[in-house]
């Protein structure tokens, strides 16, 4: 395993075994910045482990990133680890994010599906789900980006436990859901809460299960308009923008929809790149470049969350 | 262990509202065991799907009888997990 946060190869694809002895070390150079807590365990037992940062204080607004949910997409875990390290290292050679974490509090969940990830590094590579058993068929697996509770079990989503979009017998049945559920209702601050997919370049912002606007579409659109625009500066990724089911189609029991009826207003999700033709299978050399793209839409969404306190 | 020889992802850019309808339509058919990378949303987005080695003459047939081109995304699945795993591989030594 690598000696130190410095030496691990972050334009690599690793195990769940690297990212987690990964999280430790991190943890252990920066005690005074880093903490990690374990919000539950998998279907298979399997440790959930949230980083967070923080310079101290007791419940502050905070900002919650997870990546991983679809353990296919391992571009996404790869930037989570990489997002892990640059806070770190900047959160005082960067003003902006030094101002951040003046004030609020960041969790990041790297890893929001172990059990899947784990599949797909033994078993199968392209699996997408948890690896719940279901009672009654042979299939395994919900999709835990339909099985939240909101427009749970509607139109965008499937009954049928042998597909991908699985949305599970009801919902947060999905240890690895509810987990995330019981964290955001327990600590009751969090104001920005962004859900990290791939591929197809795209920042999603609620509703997936409703044509129905929300409230706040004017300023969620604002905010996507120029997390895009920073993305897009650095390498050119062009990106589309706007709310899941005008963009891309309708999607129920999905995770933002669920957050931002919690009242967490800033409720984005990412789509990374695949700006060529591997689609999940995003070569390890373009982890960096997307990371590195990826957190600057990262750092306009938290700055405009730490500017509009509610 | 899964393995993907064979597999192929095509990308199929559904150019009007009959031909998004019928690449719809094949997500319904379960014996060609698809695996939609990108489902359909939409005219003029990119649909990828990942398709098993038996079920590509048959879908190629099916796509080329409709008039919906197509292109092929990845030639053969396994051969780029097999390079993802072997560069795993090489990091971590």
């Amino acid at each position: 395993l690598p000696l130190s946060t410095s030496t691990f190869d972050y334009s690599s694809y690793h195990s769940l075994d690297e990212i987690y002895a990964f999280m430790d070390l991190l943890v252990a150079e920066n005690p005074n910045l880093v903490s990690k807590l374990e919000i539950g365990h998998t279907t298979e037992n399997r440790p959930i482990y949230v980083l967070k940062f923080s310079k101290g204080g007791t419940n502050r607004p905070a900002i919650w990133i997870d990546t991983g949910i679809h353990s296919r997409e391992w571009v996404t875990q790869a930037s989570g680890v990489w997002f892990a390290k640059k806070i770190v290292q900047d959160h005082e050679n960067d003003s902006e994010l030094a101002s951040i974490l003046d004030k609020m509090d960041i969790f990041l969940e790297i890893v929001t599906n172990p059990d899947g990830f784990a599949f797909t590094q033994t078993k199968n590579r392209m699996w997408r789900k948890t690896r719940s058993k279901q009672s009654g068929s042979v299939c395994v697996g919900v999709d835990p980006n339909r099985n939240w509770d909101a427009g749970f079990g509607g139109s965008g989503a499937s009954k049928n436990p042998c597909s991908d979009t699985y949305h599970g017998p009801y919902a947060n049945s999905e240890p690895e859901v509810k987990a995330i559920v019981d964290f955001v209702t327990n600590h009751g601050n969090i104001k920005a809460f962004i859900s990290i997919h791939s591929y197809s370049q795209l920042l999603l912002y609620p509703y997936g299960y409703t044509t129905t606007p929300v409230p706040d579409q004017e300023e969620l659109h604002e905010i996507s308009e120029k997390a895009v625009a920073a993305l897009s500066s650095l390498y050119g990724t062009k990106y589309k923008y706007g709310s899941i089911i005008t963009t891309i189609y309708q999607a129920s029991g999905g995770t933002i929809d669920w957050t931002y009826n919690q009242g967490i207003k800033y409720s984005f999700t990412f789509e990374l790149r695949d700006t060529g033709r591997y689609g999940f299978l995003l070569p390890a050399s373009q982890i960096v470049p997307t990371a590195q793209e990826t957190w600057l839409a990262l750092k306009v969404i938290m700055v405009h969350t730490r500017d509009h306190p509610y | 262990t899964e393995t993907f020889v064979g597999h192929q992802v095509l990308r199929i850019i559904p150019g009007n509202d009959k031909e998004l309808q019928k690449v719809q339509e094949l997500q319904d058919l379960e014996e060609l065991q698809l695996d939609f990378w990108l489902a359909p949303r939409g005219l003029g987005y990119p649909v990828d799907v990942r398709v098993p080695f038996p079920s590509l003459q048959p879908l190629k047939a099916h796509l080329e009888a409709n008039g919906i081109s197509y292109s092929i995304m990845i030639e053969d699945v396994q051969a780029l997990v097999d390079h993802e795993q072997m560069e795993m591989f090489r990091s971590s030594r």
